[in-house]
């Protein structure tokens, strides 16, 4: 029985390690998607100039920066979704040890 | 009598009027100097490039308007300050209408 519990440790041991893996790359990615919803806040009422650095921004470039940012932010919150399903899931499989 | 509190009435309509405008000032002010704080915190950890549009920003340009921004935000500050005073000058004023 002794064996047998140490194997349940390490189960429990490796899961926790595996859920706050999880739990750091779910703040990075609720980091990124919060800091790219106010830069394209910012980018989409900018006129000409970008408001940070002052240098000429036309619309073109700007409309290129918006697009690449939504996309990126659009993944960004895919990524998350799935990770927030993975830590459910570790969740749930600590609780049955 | 009626003379009186007609000129009474005129004087808090003034008085109102005027804390208007001061309201509208002091949230403008605090609007900019919100903002203002982010850029700086962006700008202080920005390495090489602009955050938002990409852009180079060497470290001289960077410092400069980094300068530049915290006088602005400064000047913001003294204002807000003043304009809270004359908010609580003419709260009173109404108050002993
Ligand atoms: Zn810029």
């Amino acid at each position: 029985i002794d064996w047998l519990l140490s194997k349940l440790e390490e189960q429990l041991e490796r899961s926790r390690k595996k859920r706050d893996e999880v739990l750091k790359e779910i703040n990075m990615l609720e980091q990124f998607i919060s800091d790219a919803s106010d830069k394209l806040d910012r980018l989409s009422v900018a006129r000409g100039a970008c408001p940070l650095c002052g240098r000429p921004l036309d619309d073109e470039h700007r409309v290129e920066l918006i697009k690449r940012l939504s996309r990126e932010k659009k993944e960004a919150e895919k990524r998350l979704e799935a990770r927030r399903d993975t830590l459910r899931r570790i969740e749930q499989e600590i609780s049955e040890l």
